[in-house]
Formats: structure tokens, C-alpha cells, sequence
């Protein structure tokens, strides 16, 4: 008997920071933004399968989801992937009056993700 | 002049058709354009001249901030400015914003006060009401004198002497805590006023009120940046009029001469014979630094490098 290859599925990327450079002169932004001229802003992506691995950082509320999900996928959608922890970047730009301004921005910056 | 780039407001319109409700998709991405300037603080995009220069001391401040303590010259931040760094930890911990501003030229001289005598009006008028003003310093640039390295030291030493004005004799006509632009009309009463002055009263009743508020030795044999403290004077000028500093520059323990060389030692006017003063005045000309805290969790203290 012929051997049957097991078909593998391509499996989805669980849920975990992506990478994204924002470059402030893609959005025009560059005449006015002094430094930085782009930044590492992050963003997440994937699934947030079962099982809920450590790393998901996944709270109660999201295992009690993936729980009701698991009844009947109708009641409920699986947790999402969101970002669970940001930081604060510092932007030195002009202001509308010509000012030269440094002022730091919280949450600008995607550190952690997870299922929520 | 859009926040937005028209490819992205395009996009968002489309996107906005989709979702399907009642308000016009252009006005929901206006919301959204809303949204992005109140999120930085602006009331509407920034246009700022091409060849604006940006002031060493902020480009400096932020280098100190982001913990870049490498030296040299590079592109964006060159190297460190003599006498200056980030405030305290104290000071930066409990801010989160720094705004730079430079005095109005045209106010440089005060009728009934010496030539030697600078004033420095900032107009301040446009720090956001919601922020918090912790804390401002006054920074003068000083660049050595090189014949005086080799004086002795009673000799290399001046005094910087540093003035608030209180009040003019005749407040209501040399009012400038709007000075937008000085009016024709204004200027005609100014006149009118001093030729009325020239002809009643004594140079003495020309004088404006002044306060001491800071006076500094300092040795003309190095360069650096002189730093003050004027955060109390700065609040005032938010609450009430704001008529300015008044800086002078003397002889160590010859109050009355003015020290020589002011003009290239101390830089508090522009220097007419050095042919790159536009830029160099730019960066060296006094600064008033305002370090503010809008009420979120963000400070300027240094931040420590991390390793990825």
C-alpha cells in the first residue's frame, strides 16, 4: 500500500506584534516633524486559537469567550488580538505658531499583544 | 493643508461609504482629521516655512531626552551645547512638553532706559490654556572673548543682571501685552506721548519699574550657555501683562560702565558685521524655554536606552 501523505494545513499565525516603521514622510508629515522621521509603531496580528498559549496574555473575560465561542461559534467570535501594552514616543516638530515644540505622546508604540 | 494626504482621505471615504450610515462620509473623515490634531495638541496643521531653522537647544533637548549622549556633529543633532541639558529630573519628571520662543526684535529698546539695556519680550499668549506651566528658564548664549584668556581674573569677569519689568510710567499707552503687530494708530499715540514726556518730564520719569530678578558673574573666558530661572516671572505673564525682561551687562564691581564687547560676547542683539548672523543669530539669540504638562502620563525625564 501506497504511503498517503499526511496533508499538512498552513497554520495561522497566532497572535503577536507585527512590524510596522512609520515613516512620517508617507503621510506628509515630514515638513513639520522635526525627529524622529519615522518611528517603530508595531501593530498585531493573528489568530487567538485554542489553546490559549502563555504568551497570548490572555485575560479571564477572553478565555470565558473562547470557552462560549467553543459551544456555538454564533454566540460569540473567538478574543481578539489587541495591544495589551504601549509606550510613549517624544516628538520635537513646529507647531501652527512656527514653535518649536518637544512634547512626548503616550501610547504611540505597540510593546506587548494579546488576546482580549 | 490637510492632516490627511488625499490618497488616505479618498481611501476613508470609501471605506466610510461602506459602513453605511447616515452622516456624509466626508464629514466623518473630517471627525476623524478632528481627532488626529486633537491628538497632537493642534488646532490646525502646521505650515512651516521651508528653510525655518530649527533652534540647537531644542534639537539638543530632545537628543538629551530620547538619552543619546554620543558627541559630534551629525545631520539632525549635532553635538551637545556648552552649558546646557535636559532641567532636573525634579523639573522633567512632572513635564512633558518644552516649547521655545524667541523675543520680539522690535522691543529690543525701552525709551528712558541706556542703550546697553536689552529688553526681551516674549509673546507667550499661545501656550495651550489646558497645559500646566511647571517651570521656564531663560537661556542667554555667551561665546569667550579670546583676548581676555590671558587677563587676570578680576579683569575676565562681568555681571549679567537680569530685570523684570513691572510697569511703564504711562501703562495703558505703551501697553504691548498685545503685540501682534504694533497699528500705525498705536504708533502715532507712542509718539505723541514721548515728544509729551521730551517736553514735561525728566529722562528719571521715562523710566519704566523694574525688579531684580537674577544677577550672575561670569567669566568671559569660556563659552557656554547662561541658564535662569524665570518660571515665576513666566506665570505672571499668563495672568496679567507681560512687559518683558530687561537684561544688562556690567563691569564686575563697576555697576555703571557697560561691559565692552557685549554685542559678540553676550548674544542679546544681532551682530551686523559677522556675515553668517541670520543663521548663527538663530541659534544663539536668547530662548525663552516653557516646560509644560497637559495631564498625561508622559514626562521629558531622560529615557535609558533599551537593548532590543
Amino acid at each position: 500500500k501506497a504511503h498517503r501523505k499526511k496533508e499538512r494545513k498552513p497554520r495561522r499565525k497566532s497572535c503577536q506584534r507585527q512590524d510596522l516603521y512609520v515613516d512620517f514622510s508617507d503621510v506628509n508629515w515630514d515638513d513639520w516633524i522635526v525627529a524622529p522621521h519615522g518611528y517603530h509603531a508595531f501593530y498585531c496580528n493573528g489568530e487567538c486559537p485554542f489553546p490559549l498559549a502563555e504568551y497570548m496574555n490572555a485575560t479571564n473575560h477572553a478565555i470565558v469567550q473562547t470557552l462560549v465561542n467553543s459551544v456555538d461559534p454564533s454566540l460569540t467570535p473567538k478574543p481578539c488580538c489587541v495591544p495589551t501594552e504601549l509606550s510613549p514616543i517624544a516628538m520635537l516638530y513646529v507647531d501652527e505658531c512656527e514653535l518649536v515644540v518637544l512634547k512626548t505622546y503616550q501610547q504611540m508604540a505597540v510593546e506587548g499583544c494579546g488576546c482580549r | 493643508s490637510a492632516m490627511i494626504p488625499e490618497i488616505g482621505r479618498n481611501n476613508l471615504i470609501e471605506q466610510a461609504a461602506k459602513y453605511g450610515t447616515n452622516t456624509r462620509e466626508d464629514e466623518i473623515v473630517n471627525e476623524f482629521e478632528k481627532k488626529l490634531l486633537n491628538m497632537f495638541g493642534l488646532t490646525r496643521r502646521p505650515t512651516p516655512n521651508e528653510d525655518m531653522p530649527i533652534p540647537r537647544i531644542m534639537q539638543h533637548l530632545y537628543k538629551a531626552h530620547m538619552g543619546d549622549t554620543s558627541d559630534g556633529p551629525h545631520d539632525l543633532y549635532p553635538g551637545w551645547e556648552p552649558g546646557f541639558d535636559l532641567p532636573s529630573d525634579d523639573i522633567a519628571s512632572t513635564v512633558n512638553t518644552a516649547r521655545s520662543f524667541h523675543h520680539k526684535d522690535e522691543f529690543e529698546r525701552i525709551e528712558g532706559l541706556p542703550d546697553h539695556h536689552i529688553r526681551l519680550l516674549f509673546n507667550i499668549s499661545t501656550l495651550p490654556p489646558n497645559e500646566n506651566l511647571k517651570y521656564a528658564e531663560l537661556l542667554l548664549h555667551r561665546e569667550e572673548i579670546k583676548q581676555h584668556v590671558s587677563l587676570p581674573d578680576e579683569d575676565r569677569m562681568q555681571r549679567i543682571n537680569i530685570y523684570e519689568v513691572i510697569k511703564f510710567p504711562d501703562d495703558d499707552v505703551t501697553d504691548t501685552s498685545s503685540f501682534d503687530d504694533v497699528t500705525e494708530e498705536q504708533n502715532r499715540i507712542l509718539e505723541i506721548v514721548n515728544k509729551r514726556r521730551n517736553k514735561f518730564g525728566s529722562q528719571k520719569m521715562r523710566e519704566p519699574i523694574t525688579r531684580l530678578v537674577a544677577t550672575r558673574l561670569v567669566d568671559t573666558s569660556n563659552t557656554t550657555w547662561e541658564r535662569f530661572d524665570v518660571s515665576a516671572e513666566t506665570q505672571k505673564w499668563l495672568k496679567d501683562k507681560n512687559h518683558g525682561l530687561v537684561v544688562e551687562i556690567v563691569r564686575d564691581g563697576d555697576e555703571s560702565t557697560p561691559a565692552p564687547d557685549v554685542t559678540s560676547h553676550v548674544r542679546l542683539r544681532r551682530d551686523v558685521r559677522n556675515e553668517n548672523e541670520p543663521r548663527e543669530w538663530h541659534h544663539k539669540r536668547p530662548l525663552l524655554l516653557t516646560y509644560t504638562h497637559d495631564g498625561k502620563e508622559t514626562n521629558l525625564s531622560r529615557r535609558s536606552r533599551k537593548k532590543r
